[in-house]
Formats: structure tokens, sequence, C-alpha cells
């Protein structure tokens, strides 16, 4: 096999970040958990929920072109709106007003959130 | 991803990790980049979970997400997760708990409750080991005192392997990718080879949050898939998150 060809030297001394790799710092929130698991993500999601729609409909876009009829990606929507349902608490209670704070169709957010499950084959 | 916890010649333990996400799932072609890669890195924050105006644990996350893929207990433990692919997968689980067999837990949830409620690193240690999961996992968790670092390697029912540091002639650091630790990483994905050999020169000597930097971001561990690199330091209960991108030219995972 031929060596990497865009493989590098250890870098030195790139601490702390700037230059074209570095996109910016991840900003701070706060989540309260002393707040109802519904409310806690409502300052956060309000922020972002613009980006997070943007990935949602990337998401189904992706699915839809796998599956053109849209049949499938109807099915998994539906079916991941009643496994919201099963999902223990507070983590049900949570997503559920995640979806509610962002507008996004709870199915997306459920299948947000257990991406890594479906993922991993 | 790439996941390290590393133990400085004081015993001093560091943790960081790159988060690589979205392979098979939308090329830009215009941009070269990863779609899902590209809208991930706008979603994510660092996160201060409180209680009575304290802090229980901070995270680093994606909007959106309530589970855990990198997080931190100040001045107790620190956990990252990396993706363990597996034909026995994520997706059997989920069959399984369809049909009511719901005994397994689901990972961002197991890693969310262990920050959340484990008060030592030998507690979560034993919950990240001992419950049944929905689909297999790298637990990658580090402590506060010298020795207390070590990979979790799950399939879904049971861990295959924990792998320490520094205990009974252990090596001085833990580096994990997306791979058996014991096995040959994929020949076409091989982050595991220059990420050791970076850390290999810095030695328990050098090791800090900076030098660790300088590997995450020493291509390819660095790659197209890089949302963006977390460093740890639970003894001084600092979490920091970088968002970064792999400019051109760069490996495609």
């Amino acid at each position: 096999l031929a060596k990497d060809p865009y493989a590098e030297e250890c870098r030195n001394e790139s601490y702390p970040p700037s230059g074209p790799r570095f996109k910016g710092n991840a900003p701070v929130y706060i989540i309260n958990l002393d707040l109802p698991p519904s409310k806690r993500w409502d300052q956060l999601i309000n922020d972002k929920k613009v980006q997070l729609k943007t990935l949602t409909d990337t998401m189904r876009g992706i699915m839809t072109a796998f599956f053109p009829s849209g049949k499938v990606v109807h099915i998994l929507e539906k079916e991941l709106t009643l496994l919201s349902a099963t999902l223990p608490y507070p983590f049900r209670e949570e997503i559920e007003g995640i979806a509610k704070a962002s507008g996004i169709p709870l199915g997306e957010i459920v299948m947000f959130n257990v991406f890594y499950e479906i993922f991993t084959v | 991803c790439t996941s390290i916890v590393a133990e400085d010649k004081t015993g001093k333990l560091y943790h960081a990790r790159n988060l690589d996400f979205g392979l098979f799932l939308g090329w830009d072609v215009k941009n070269s980049s990863w779609t899902i890669t590209e809208e991930l890195r706008p979603l994510t924050v660092s996160l201060d979970f409180q209680r009575n105006n304290k802090t229980v644990f901070k995270s680093s996350n994606f909007a959106g997400y309530v589970g855990m893929v990198s997080g931190m207990k100040p001045g107790i433990f620190s956990l990252t997760m990396n993706e363990r692919f597996s034909i026995d997968g994520g997706y059997i689980g989920i069959f399984q708990w369809i049909l009511g067999k719901r005994d397994g837990m689901w990972m961002g949830f197991l890693t969310r409750a262990v920050l959340e409620n484990s008060t030592s690193y030998e507690d979560a240690k034993d919950q990240l080991t001992k419950t049944k999961l929905l689909a297999p996992a790298y637990f990658i968790l580090g402590g506060n005192r010298t020795g207390q670092g070590c990979v979790i390697t799950r399939s879904r029912l049971s861990t295959l392997d924990i792998w320490n540091i520094n205990t009974n002639g252990g090596p001085w650091y833990v580096l994990e990718t997306n791979y058996d630790h014991w096995e040959d990483p994929f020949v076409l994905d091989d982050r595991r080879t220059p990420a050791r050999r970076c850390m290999d020169r810095i030695t328990p000597e050098n090791i800090s949050l900076p030098t660790i930097f300088d590997v995450l971001t020493t291509k390819p561990v660095l790659n197209k898939l890089t949302v963006s690199t977390t460093l740890i330091s639970v003894t001084d209960s600092r979490i920091e998150t970088y968002l970064l991108g792999c400019p051109d030219p760069c490996n495609p995972w």
C-alpha cells in the first residue's frame, strides 16, 4: 500500500488553536436540572432550532435518497414517534420538550437521539 | 473518533478526544466535505448541568441530543464514548426494544446517567462495565489519581476487555479510535498508528492538554469527519471544546 498522501509530521505548539483548522469555540450553556425535564433545553433549542432543523432535514433527505417513494421515511417517523413513549424518564420528557421547543416533528428528534444505535452496523 | 487518557510523570491525568461523525452521510462535492459533519459543527455546545446552582457535571454535546458522548464530573472522573462497529449492532437492540425486551440501555442515556449519578471512578467503571446495552461501544474513562484510566470495550451484552493505564506494567496512556485495541485497525482507516507515534514522542515528562491537542490536530488523526476536539482535566475541573475543520489536502476519514 502507498504511504498516506495526506499524513503529516506531528504538530507542535498548535495550542491555543488558530489558523484555518480552527472554526471557533463551542458556546457554553447551563442546563438546569431543577427544571422539569420538558423545560430544561428550551433556551438552548431556541438558539439552535434553525441549525437543528437544517440537520434533521438533511437526514430526511439522505433517507429519501435511499428510499425515494417516501414511504419508508414516513413509516420510520411514525414508528419513532411511538418509540418515544417507551423511553425512560427523564429522557422521554426531555426529547418531547425539544420537539416542542424546536417545532420539529417528534419522530425526527427521536431519530437524532437514537442515531448511534441505528448507525453501529 | 480518537480518545486518549494519559498520565504525566507526577500522576496527573489528561483526557481528550476528537469527535468524528458523518461517514457516508452525504458528500458535498463543491466544498469537499461531509454534509452531516458540517451541520453538526454549529450544533456543538459546551454544557454545564447544574442542580441548586451547583455544577453536577459538564459535557460537550450536540444541541437536541440528550445523551452524552463526552463529559466530566469535576474533580472525580471524565468519560468519552467512541463508536464501535459490529454486525451485532444497535439495530438488533432497537428491534428487541420494540418487541418489548427492554433490559438494555441506550448508549447516550447510560453515559448521561453515569455522569449525573456516579460518585467515583470505580463506580462509573462498574456501571459502564456491567450495564447491558442496545449497541456496542468503547467507553474511555479517566479519573483523578494515578492509574485511573481505561478503555472499556463493550458488546451489547457484555464487557469484552478493560485496558488500564499504568497498573501492573501497563502503558502511560491509552488511545482508542474505532477498532479493538488488540487487533489491527482497518488498513484504510489507521488513525491509531500516527496518533501513537505522536504520543510516543511526547513522553510522560511533556504530556499536557496543549501537547495532546497537537496530537489530535495532526492529520490523519484530524480528518474530514472531525467535528470538534475536547480537552479535559478532571483535577483542574477544566473542559474545553474547539470546533475544527480539516482543510485540503485531508483524508476523508
